[in-house]
């Protein structure tokens, strides 16, 4: 099946999204 | 201006999480101690609670961070976790200031995001803060998936740059 999967890097970049 | 769709959509994770905190207060029983705080389920309601709360460093000695699969207790007895085992990192003191932190940060992204291949053999994990040693394990389902736990293993140095051997405990071992 299909996995929702988030790099760290684009993880980090959400860090201080409001 | 329209303002664009990615940042009106909370980024939803695959699985939901609960973070617990255990708290050694020599006054309550082991299970009283552990305390689910809170659970989330997208990117953004984990780093609000990640800013919110103290890092491991900053916790007394003693005291536990676990974040989990929501419905799986991090302790030995949980059905989830009766068959499996978990991946150990040994931190000293000196590394405290310098590691702890990051490499839990790292771990729990690796989790909440499903960066290992067998992510669904994944529970949860925990950082013990410890006098001597702190410790962060990961903790696996089932040990008769051998090539499942090799790689979550494998993941686990990779992403934390770990050369040296990590080890691996089965739960019913440590039991």
């Amino acid at each position: 099946g299909t996995r929702i999967v988030y790099e760290r890097s684009f993880m980090m970049s959400l860090r201080h999204s409001p | 201006a329209e303002v664009p769709p990615e940042f009106l959509i909370k980024h939803p994770l695959q699985n939901t999480w609960s973070l617990w905190f255990y708290d050694n207060d020599r006054n309550k029983t082991w299970e009283q101690n552990l305390i689910e705080l809170t659970s989330f389920d997208t990117v953004e309601d984990f780093w609000r609670l990640y800013h919110h709360i103290k890092l491991p460093s900053e916790l007394r000695q003693g005291h536990d961070y676990a974040v989990f699969k929501h419905g799986i207790r991090p302790m030995w007895e949980d059905d989830a976790n009766k068959m499996g085992g978990r991946w150990l990192i040994n931190l000293e003191k000196k590394q405290r200031n310098s590691d702890l932190d990051r490499f839990w940060l790292d771990v729990v992204l690796l989790l909440i995001g499903e960066n290992f291949e067998y992510s669904e053999e994944i529970c949860g994990a925990v950082v013990n803060v410890r006098p001597k040693l702190d410790k962060i394990g990961v903790w696996t389902a089932d040990t008769s998936k051998q090539q499942a736990n090799l790689e979550i293993g494998r993941k686990l140095k990779e992403q934390l740059g770990i050369h040296g051997k990590i080890g691996f405990q089965l739960h019913r071992d440590t039991m």
